[in-house]
């Protein structure tokens, strides 16, 4: 059988910190508008 | 262990602008009536894994309409997009493609034109003309006057209409009929025409000749036409897509589907 192995919880100094402000990408789509939107 | 599946395309991808210029110049090169499209936005692209290098591509397209006749050899990179004052007509485009082994390629595509709302234009721009019916008995009164003026004054080939692609009307400061046509020639000229106009046939697919025309006919409170209509000389048709072989009159109505 295979056991899950115990993930150590990291430590919380290991964490990567969120930079502050941290921005979503911008959604995939739609895209740019190359002229003027009707 | 099957690769991960590739992170979804953004539309505004190398590899979507390039699958929606491959379906704009389909859609230009395989639409009959009306004017060039140009992008104007992505507003949607799926990619559908069909197995190795072999991809399925369904992209949304919002195109707007440039100054350049379906029939114009000018290259779609020269040609003016129509602007916001001009009575913009967009076209919504749904086109299903294939890129395989890197090579991209139209398998189906649907396309609706319209104008842009009168309200909004009159909204923002009160003095800006619309678009008129091309069905409008003024409409046709002009053409047909500008093509009878073009043909008495010209030395070269009679010209037949082959469709009106936009007119306009305004009142201020004088009552105006604004039109924009196309024409093709005939295997007359102009003064044999005078003769025996019946006669007159458009130029066989290998020998085509048309044009384009813009006439300002004003007829109140004075009377002015002025015409020009200039013919791009013979192109080398396109064996799958035939041009016109008929004169006639059709309409390019904005609003229309084309698949």
């Amino acid at each position: 059988p295979v056991a899950k192995r115990a993930v150590a919880e990291v430590a919380q100094h290991d964490k990567v910190p969120r930079p502050v402000g941290f921005l979503p990408p911008p959604p995939p789509c739609p895209g740019k508008i190359r002229h003027f939107k009707i | 262990v099957p690769a991960a599946p590739s992170a979804p395309l953004g539309c505004d991808d190398p590899e979507s602008e390039a699958a929606a210029e491959v379906a704009v110049s389909y859609i230009n090169g395989h639409s009959h009536h009306g004017y060039k499209f140009a992008l104007n936005r992505i507003e949607n692209i799926r990619v559908v894994p069909q197995g190795l290098n072999n991809d399925i591509i369904f992209l949304e397209l919002d195109l707007l309409e440039t100054t350049c006749h379906i029939l114009s050899p000018t290259p779609l990179a020269n040609c003016t997009v129509r602007s916001f004052e001009q009575h913009a007509v967009e076209g919504d485009c749904d086109v299903k493609l294939q890129r395989l082994n890197g090579k991209l390629s139209v398998l189906a595509s649907k396309c609706h034109s319209r104008a842009d709302s009168g309200e909004d234009i009159i909204q923002l721009c009160p003095d800006c003309p619309l678009l008129a019916s091309l069905n409008n008995t003024e409409v046709l009164t002009a053409v047909t006057a500008a093509l009878s003026d073009h043909n008495s004054k010209t030395t070269d080939a009679y010209l037949r209409l082959i469709e009106i692609g936009r007119a306009k009307i305004t009142s201020y400061p004088a009552h105006t009929v604004s039109v924009e046509f196309a024409v093709a020639a005939t295997n007359c000229s102009a003064k044999a025409a005078k003769d025996n106009v019946e006669a007159c046939q458009l130029l066989p697919d290998d020998q085509s000749n048309f044009g384009f025309c813009t006439a300002v006919m004003i007829t109140h409170p004075s009377q002015d036409l002025r015409v020009d209509c200039q013919l791009y000389g013979h192109q080398v048709p396109t064996p799958d897509i035939p041009f016109f072989s008929r004169p006639g009159v059709t309409y390019s109505q904005p609003g229309q589907d084309t698949s």
